[in-house]
C-alpha cells in the first residue's frame, strides 16, 4: 500500500492541511489511513486535538521504540496518527551522527505498511535530515504549491532534491503530483501561478485544485478535519475531490 | 547600531516580506539598511532580483569569506544584501561539525555592524544551526506572527526557545516585538487570533498590523518591495506606518 510524504521545503504552502484533510476524506471512503508528523511544529498532532507525549516520532528515530508503539487513534474515523514532538528539532543532527541517518525511518514503518490503505507523511518546511529521511520512506512524493510567485520559486529546486534522492537512497521514488492550494479566484496571481504550473508539469499537476478557504483554517481550532468541521464548505468540498482523484490513481483501498 | 533577526519557525508567516519591505521604507527614510538572506531558500535574494552567486552566506559562514566581500547593492534605495544560496541546505550540519557552531555568524557580521543603521536577518523556517547562529547575532528578535490558529500554536514554543538562547548563548537577545501579518478582515479568526496574541504579548505587540493585501504578494515577481511595486496599496501603508514604529522604538537613524 502506498506511502507518500507531502513535502514542499517553502513554508505554510498547506502541506498539514492536505495531510489531515486528504487523510480524513480517504479514511471516510473506507481507507486505513496512518499519518506521520515528521515536523517538530507538531502541527498535524495538535490539528488532530492529540498531546504530544512520549513516545512520539523522536522516540521512535532515535531511541527505537517500534512504530506500532507510539501510533494512537484520532477521532477522525479510518484515520490514525504517529504524532510528532518538539523533540525532533534536535533529530537532524542526532541523526547524522549515528552515521546512518537517510534510511531510519524507511526502517521504523516497515512493519506497518500492510496494515494501512495508505500513509501520510507531514514533512517540515525544510530539506533536512527528518525530511530526506520521509523522501526515502516512501513511495511518492505529493507537492503541495501555494498559489503565489514565492512558492513558484522553490518548485524547481525541491524537482532537483527530488531527483538526487532519487539517485542516491530511494531510486523508486516518484512524484505522485502537485496540488496546487490556496487558490483565490478573485487575484490574476494565483490563476497565474497556477498557469505556470500547470505548463512546466502538466501530467503532474492534479485536476483539483484547493481554493482559499477561511472554513480550512479555522478547523485545526476545533480539533478536527474540515470533512467534521464543515462539509459544506468550498474547502471541503475540494478535498473530497482530491481524495477521489488521489484514489482513483492510487487504489489503497 | 540594531541587528534583528526576523525569525518565526512556523512557515509562510511573512518573515521575508516582512524583511524586504521594512528594510525598504528604513532606507527610503534615510537609513543604511543591510539585509541577510539566512534562508537556503534564498527568498529575500529573489525577491530583490539578486542572482544566486558565489561567494553567498554559505561561504561566509563555512569558508570564512569576509562578509564585506559578499555584500551586493541592490535596486532599493538605502538597502544592501548579503544573499543566500542553496548550499545553505548544507550549512546546518556543517558548522555542526566544527564544534564551534553557534558564533559563526555573529563574528562575520561584527565588523560590518557600525556601517549600518539597521542589520535583519531573514530566519528560514526551523529551529537550526542556521537560525541559531542568526539569533546569537541578534540585538533583537522581530517576529512576524500570521493571523491564524496554526500560527498561533508554534509561539508558545518560539518564545521557549529564545528564553533558551538568552540563557546559553547570548543574554542580551531582547524580543523587539511581534508584528501581526496577513490581517483578514472580513475573517473572524484573524480578530481572534490578533486579539489572543495582545492579550498574551500585550507589551510587544507593534500598534501596526500587517493585512492580507495581494499586492504585497505580487510584489516579488517584480523583483521589488511594494515601496516601488505600489506605494499607495494598503500593504505599503502597512509597512511604511511599521517602519515609523520601529524606527521609533529603534533609533538607528
Ligand atoms: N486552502 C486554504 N485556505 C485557507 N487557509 C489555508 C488553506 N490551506 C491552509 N491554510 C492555512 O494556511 C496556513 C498554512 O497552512 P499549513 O500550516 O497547512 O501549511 P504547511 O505547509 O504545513 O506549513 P509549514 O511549512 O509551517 O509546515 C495555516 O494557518 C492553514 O490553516
Ligand atoms: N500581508 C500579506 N498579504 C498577502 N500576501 C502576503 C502577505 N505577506 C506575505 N504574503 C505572501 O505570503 C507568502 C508567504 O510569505 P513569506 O514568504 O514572506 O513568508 P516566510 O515566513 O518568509 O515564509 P518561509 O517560512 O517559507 O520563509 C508569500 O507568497 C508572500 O508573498
Ligand atoms: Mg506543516
Ligand atoms: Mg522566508
Amino acid at each position: 500500500m502506498p506511502t507518500f510524504a507531502v513535502a514542499n521545503q517553502k513554508g505554510g504552502v498547506g502541506k498539514t492541511t492536505t495531510v489531515v484533510n486528504l487523510g480524513a476524506y480517504l479514511g471516510a471512503l473506507g481507507a486505513r489511513v496512518l499519518l506521520v508528523d515528521c515536523d517538530a511544529q507538531a502541527n498535524t498532532t495538535g490539528f488532530l486535538g492529540v498531546d504530544e507525549a512520549v513516545p512520539s516520532l523522536y522516540e521512535v528515530l532515535v531511541e527505537g521504540v517500534p512504530a506500532v508503539d507510539a501510533v494512537v487513534a484520532t477521532g477522525t474515523k479510518g484515520v490514525e496518527l504517529l504524532p510528532a514532538s518538539a523533540d525532533l528539532a534536535g533529530a537532524d543532527i542526532e541523526l547524522f551522527q549515528t552515521g546512518q541517518p537517510n534510511g531510519v525511518l524507511k526502517e521504523a514503518l516497515a512493519s506497518l505498511r500492510d496494515q494501512y490503505s495508505y500513509i501520510f507523511l507531514d514533512c517540515p518546511p525544510s530539506l533536512g535530515v527528518v525530511t530526506v529521511n520521509a523522501l526515502v520512506a516512501a513511495d511518492a512524493v505529493l507537492v503541495p504549491v501555494q498559489c503565489e510567485y514565492l512558492a513558484l520559486e522553490g518548485l524547481a529546486r525541491l524537482m532537483n532534491t527530488l531527483d538526487r534522492i532519487r539517485s542516491t537512497a530511494n531510486p523508486s521514488l516518484q512524484v505522485f503530483g502537485l496540488v496546487m492550494t490556496m487558490y483565490d479566484a478573485r487575484t490574476v496571481l494565483s490563476s497565474q501561478v497556477a498557469e505556470e504550473v500547470r505548463r512546466h508539469y502538466p501530467a503532474l499537476t492534479f485536476e483539483t485544485v484547493i481554493p482559499r478557504n477561511v472554513r480550512l483554517s479555522e478547523a485545526p481550532s476545533f480539533g478536527c478535519s474540515i470533512l467534521d468541521y464543515d462539509p459544506y464548505s468550498r474547502g471541503a468540498e475540494a478535498y473530497r475531490a482530491l481524495a477521489l482523484e488521489v484514489a482513483s490513481r492510487a487504489p489503497g483501498l
